[in-house]
This record gives structure tokens, C-alpha cells and sequence, in this order.
């Protein structure tokens, strides 16, 4: 059997670059949709309010509510979607 | 469903639409037609009707662009973020705005219209056989003059149906060149070019020369993007070359090989290595039409669903046969109300079936006003004696009662309330009535009488002649203020223009009605201006009029102004 192909990812010039880790990702994307607020906070209240804001995004999407960043929350945020916030403001 | 923050929405049911610019990725007309379809979706649940106009602001004021596209709301390259929309009001409100980082299809692949052949502009049918050899995209094969074309039919052997593909060198669209295919080559800047560019523009829009020099000739169109143009990437419209060389191997066809996302790439060049010139390969798409449709929710007032199947559901998933859901029409129904029409044949539950007209057996169009209210329904009434604003609300009279509905929020009409408990003086029959823009004093005429309230107190009842009208008037039907210190009214087939400050009719009249407003009745029992308009009334129905006395929609004086 050959060794599987290993994948080299390169950079392609004009590509958009969205190298971010998952919870970047994820805290990227609560805030741009109005699940949670943009101004900083400490890291211990940044982990409170993140769970809650993930939470009202799984039940915003019909998930379940764990309040945890796993696959299938981090599936729905690479959805295609409307650009519109969820949560009006 | 939910709606914006203050129940946003428009106060008007004829929201008018324009298209400031199109996509590359579809031929004009599909886009024309798609955002057609995007808002019947919504015009076939509600009172509302859409009016594309072509100069000029509208309320949905539609466009593409990409990344920073001109609002604090960029864009983010293909897929992510596919469009967005602004709730209903001034300015930026209520515009929608598409991603053109996306390839904008119908849902299902490369959406392409021919033009000229003899398929009379039929979509391209792929996969389609041509000399035994099957096809999934446009092709040159068979031409010398390598204009792309495609089969309408399954087989082209066996039906000769075909037509051209989109092609810069058959056409382009926007600019100034009326739609003139590209020249090849072409100067612009000293420079010389040999395909279309996108050069000189920030917008990422691939153009080209329709003259052999933009310098010299300024003429220029917008390249349509081949159904095998790569999408985003650094080659936009360009289309792929195979084979490729990538990492020192050869491709034949699209590879997701160096991205982490899978998606599918090309290189337009023969040595990506070399050159580094690519993009992604086309895929199913996004559908315009329904991208559309949920952005004009937006535009309309709605917020994003919670319901999964909901159109207004923030997610994008392609749905064949689209049926609009319960949710959406719930929520579109909560601003605007239902479409008026014939009663449904089974009342949806715990919805109030519409307010059906009574069968009447006299002719609709009879004169003699009915002397029985109907049981205080305003809906019922055939014929309102007068109606106006006051204070900024519409109010209708009808023998003695009158009711009013607010300029603001969706609230239905208040009513029916009594004239004599508001306005003690007067009778039950009102001919028509003003309020003057500067003093707020409210003008009643009934017959040829007239009285004049300042809050509680009235003046009055006065002739008629008392302001210069001739004793050959017997009541006045309509008031329509002018500026701050004149009024036309209407009486028969003429008006006068009143000058409130001296309380005395103008020189130069009485004008016949139809020689000023052309095309409303010139018998209307009813005239009164209402949020810029002139809304001229006879019977059940009014006919409006726009600032610049146009007649810009005809409709009932029930469902449009009394939200029945």
C-alpha cells in the first residue's frame, strides 16, 4: 500500500485566509450574529458568556443545548447563511 | 418568525424595487426574473405589491458586490456570507445587498441562458451529446470562431437545438457600451489587453474595451463569466486549463488537494507552480431566488426564524419545489395582513376569516348612500361620506360615526366613534373636511354649510358663500391642502383654490378637475392628501396620486386605507 498522500495545504494568493482556531472561529461568529456582546471581558466572565451565547445558538439552530463548541455547532457555523444578526439589536 | 425591533415595515402597500447592478454568474434576465419570483413569494401572502422601477430611489434598492462592498457590513469571499438586507425605512434601509464572491445559479449547477442559435435563448441542457461525444459544459468544438455553445435538448445529434453561451466575445452587460461584445486586443492605460481585466477597479468586476482602445474611446462593458469560469480566487471568470501542474503533479480536472476546506480548485494556467493563478471549479451554486426571497423578508420587516424549514431560517438550503412556510406567512401576515381576495373556502384555525363584502344587489357603482350603518363594521360600508386626515390619522366618516386609523404601527381602524361627542355642532352627514397645516383648526362641510373647530370651540355653521364660492355649489366633496396656506376644494366636476389666511377663494377659478389631475374619476365623491398623496375616492375604490400627478396605483379604500 503507498503512504497515504501527505495533504500540504499552501496559501493561495487572494484567497481569504479564515486560519482561525475553532473557538476563534466560534467567537468570531457569536458576535458578528448578536449572540454575544462585542465588548471584552475577563477571561473567567469570557468563558460564562461564551457558554451562554453558544447555548442561545443551539437553540437558535435547533441543537442540542450543551453549551460545549463541538462538531455539530462548529458544522452550523461553516453553514452559508444570511449575513443578518439573529439577535436583534 | 420574528420581526424587527418597533415592528419595522413600510406604510405603504406598493413598495417599489430597483436593480442597481447584476452578477456575472447568470444572464441578465435570469436575475430580472429571479428577484420577480423572490418578491411574488411574499405579494401572494400579503396586501403588498412590488413595482420595479429603473431610475431613481426605490424603497428595495438591490445590489452585488463583494468584501467591502460600501456598508460597515463586508462581505467575506465565496461561501460564509452570502447576502444580507437592511430592515424598512430611509436611506440604506430596506436594500438588499448579494455577495458576488458567490455563483449565483438556480440552485443546481451553472444556470445558463442561451442568446441567438434556434433555441430561441432555451437553457443549456447538460449533459448533452454532440457528435457522440458528451458534454457538461459549453463548448467551441465544432466552431472556428471559439464562441462557446451548448445543446437545449439532451442530444443535439438528434435535435440540432442549440444556442451561444454567455462570452465576452458575444456580449457583455452594464457599462456604457449598450451590451457590445468585447475588443480583442484592446488599450487601456498604454497597456495592451487580450481578455477581459480587472484592472483599474476596486470592485473586482471584470470588464473590457468595446472599441480596440478604452483610452481613446471610453467604451467599456462588464465580462459575463463562462459557465467553466472559475469562481473568487485571482482569476475570476477565467476558466480552468487542464492539465495543470500543482506541486509538480498534473490534474486533469478540479482538486481540493492543498486546502484544509475541501473545496474544489483549478488553476487557469497550465503551471499553477509557475504562475499561481487560480479558483474554485463551479458547483451547484446558490440560488438567487431564494437568497432573494429571504432578504426581501428582511427587507419587508422580518427577522430570522428559529423554525428550521422557515425561509427566514438564517441558513441557506436549497429547496426544489419551494413552498413558503407556515411561519414565514405568520410572521409577513402579523405586519401586513393577509391578500385580500375571496374568503378562504376553511378559515386557517384561530385566524379571523377576511371581512367578505356584502352581496349587494344594487348596481356597486350606486349613488344613493345607504342610509343603515352597517352593524358598526367599517369594512361593510360601500361609500364613506368624507374622509381626511386630522391630527395625522385617517379618519372616515359615515352618518354620525367616524372612525380613525393611526399613521403608525399596524394597528386596524379605532372605531366606530360618534361625531357628535367629538365635534358637537355638527351633523351626521360630512361632505368633506380639512385640517389647516398651520393653525390646526379643523374645516367640517356639509352641504353648503361649513364650521370651523380650534379644539373645542367652533364657528359656525356658515355659508359656503361666505368664501367666495358661487350659490351654484351645493356641497364641497373634497379637500386638498397646497403648501401651508391653500387649499383646492372640490366640488362636481371642478375646484377652487381657497386662501385660508383670507379666508376667500383665489381669482382664476374654478378649474375643471380632469384638465389638472388627468386620469382619476372626475366624479370622485372624495379627495384628501395623505402622506404625499392625492388619493382621489369614488365608491369602494381610490385612485392615488403621486407628487408629480401621476396615478400610481388604483385600489380599495377598504383593505389599502382602512387595513380591512
Amino acid at each position: 500500500w503507498s503512504l497515504p498522500v501527505k495533504s500540504v495545504f499552501v496559501t493561495f494568493p487572494g484567497d481569504i485566509i479564515r486560519n482561525m482556531t475553532d473557538m476563534e472561529l466560534a467567537e468570531n461568529y457569536l458576535k458578528r450574529f448578536g449572540y454575544m456582546d462585542t465588548l471584552q471581558r475577563s477571561g473567567f466572565q469570557s468563558m460564562v458568556s461564551t457558554e451562554k451565547a453558544l447555548k442561545r445558538l443551539q437553540r437558535q439552530l435547533g441543537l442540542e443545548e450543551t453549551g460545549e463548541l463541538n462538531k455539530e455547532t462548529l458544522e452550523a457555523m461553516n453553514q452559508p447563511r444570511c449575513g443578518v444578526p439573529d439577535v436583534a439589536n | 418568525y420574528q420581526t424587527f425591533d418597533g415592528d419595522l415595515k413600510w406604510d405603504h402597500s406598493d413598495v417599489t424595487y430597483r436593480i442597481l447592478n447584476y452578477s456575472p454568474d447568470m444572464d441578465s434576465s435570469l436575475i430580472d426574473d429571479a428577484f420577480a419570483r423572490a418578491f411574488k413569494v411574499w405579494s401572494d401572502v400579503t396586501p403588498l405589491s412590488f413595482t420595479r422601477l429603473f431610475e431613481g430611489t426605490a424603497d428595495i434598492m438591490i445590489s452585488f458586490g463583494k468584501t467591502d462592498h460600501g456598508d460597515p457590513y463586508p462581505f467575506d469571499g465565496k461561501d460564509g456570507l452570502l447576502a444580507h438586507a437592511y430592515p424598512p425605512g430611509e436611506g440604506v434601509q430596506g436594500d438588499a445587498h448579494f455577495d458576488d464572491d458567490e455563483f449565483w445559479t438556480l440552485g443546481k449547477g451553472p444556470a445558463v441562458k442561451t442568446r441567438y442559435g434556434n433555441a430561441n435563448g432555451a437553457m443549456c441542457h447538460f449533459p448533452f451529446t454532440f457528435e457522440g461525444k458528451s458534454y457538461t459544459s459549453c463548448t467551441t468544438e465544432g466552431r472556428t470562431d471559439n464562441l462557446p455553445w451548448c445543446a437545449t435538448t439532451a442530444s443535439y445529434d438528434a435535435d440540432k437545438e442549440y444556442g451561444f453561451c454567455p462570452s465576452e466575445l458575444l456580449y457583455t452587460f452594464g457599462g456604457n457600451a449598450d451590451g457590445a461584445p468585447c475588443v480583442f486586443p484592446f488599450i487601456f492605460l498604454d497597456k495592451e489587453y487580450s481578455s477581459c481585466t480587472t484592472e483599474g477597479r476596486n470592485d473586482g468586476n471584470r470588464w473590457c474595451a468595446t472599441t480596440n482602445n478604452y483610452d481613446k474611446d471610453k467604451k467599456y462593458g462588464f465580462c459575463p463569466s463562462r459557465d467553466t469560469a472559475v469562481i473568487g480566487g485571482n482569476s475570476e471568470g477565467e476558466p480552468c486549463h487542464f492539465p495543470f501542474v500543482f506541486l509538480g503533479k498534473e490534474y486533469n480536472s478540479c482538486t481540493s488537494e492543498g486546502r484544509g476546506d475541501g473545496k474544489l480548485w483549478c488553476s487557469t494556467t497550465e503551471d499553477y507552480d509557475e504562475d499561481k493563478k487560480w479558483g474554485f471549479c463551479p458547483d451547484q451554486g446558490y440560488s438567487l431566488f431564494l437568497v432573494a426571497a429571504h432578504e426581501f423578508g428582511h427587507a419587508l420587516g422580518l427577522d430570522h426564524s428559529s423554525v428550521r424549514d422557515a425561509l427566514m431560517y438564517p441558513m441557506y438550503s436549497y429547496k426544489e419545489n419551494f413552498p413558503l412556510h407556515q411561519d414565514d406567512i405568520e410572521g409577513i401576515q402579523y405586519l401586513y395582513g393577509s391578500k385580500p381576495g375571496p374568503k378562504p373556502t376553511v378559515p386557517e384555525p384561530n385566524t379571523p376569516t377576511t371581512t367578505s363584502y356584502p352581496e349587494t344587489t344594487d348596481d356597486p357603482f350606486s349613488t344613493t348612500p345607504s342610509t343603515k350603518l352597517p352593524d358598526n363594521d367599517a369594512c361593510k360600508v360601500l361609500k364613506f361620506d368624507t374622509i381626511t386626515v386630522i391630527e395625522g390619522d385617517l379618519h372616515f366618516f359615515k352618518n354620525g360615526h367616524y372612525w380613525k386609523v393611526p399613521s403608525r404601527g399596524d394597528a386596524r381602524h379605532q372605531g366606530p366613534l360618534s361625531i357628535s361627542e367629538s365635534w358637537p355642532a355638527l351633523p351626521a352627514v360630512i361632505d368633506s373636511a380639512f385640517e389647516d397645516v398651520l393653525t390646526k383648526k379643523i374645516y367640517f362641510f356639509s352641504g353648503t354649510r361649513f364650521w370651523v373647530y380650534t379644539g373645542k370651540s367652533v364657528l359656525g355653521p356658515r355659508s359656503i358663500e361666505k368664501l367666495g364660492l358661487p350659490n351654484s355649489v351645493q356641497k364641497v366633496e373634497g379637500a386638498l391642502q397646497k403648501g401651508t396656506s391653500k387649499v383646492l376644494l372640490f366640488s362636481g366636476e371642478d375646484f377652487w383654490r381657497l386662501d385660508v389666511k383670507t379666508q376667500k377663494i383665489d381669482r382664476g377659478y374654478p378649474k375643471p378637475t380632469e384638465v389638472v389631475f388627468g386620469g382619476v374619476p372626475n366624479d370622485a365623491h372624495d379627495v384628501f392628501q395623505y402622506k404625499g398623496h392625492t388619493y382621489f375616492c369614488r365608491d369602494r375604490f381610490y385612485w392615488r396620486m403621486n407628487s408629480r400627478r401621476q396615478v400610481d396605483r388604483v385600489g380599495y379604500v377598504n383593505y389599502d386605507l382602512l387595513k380591512c
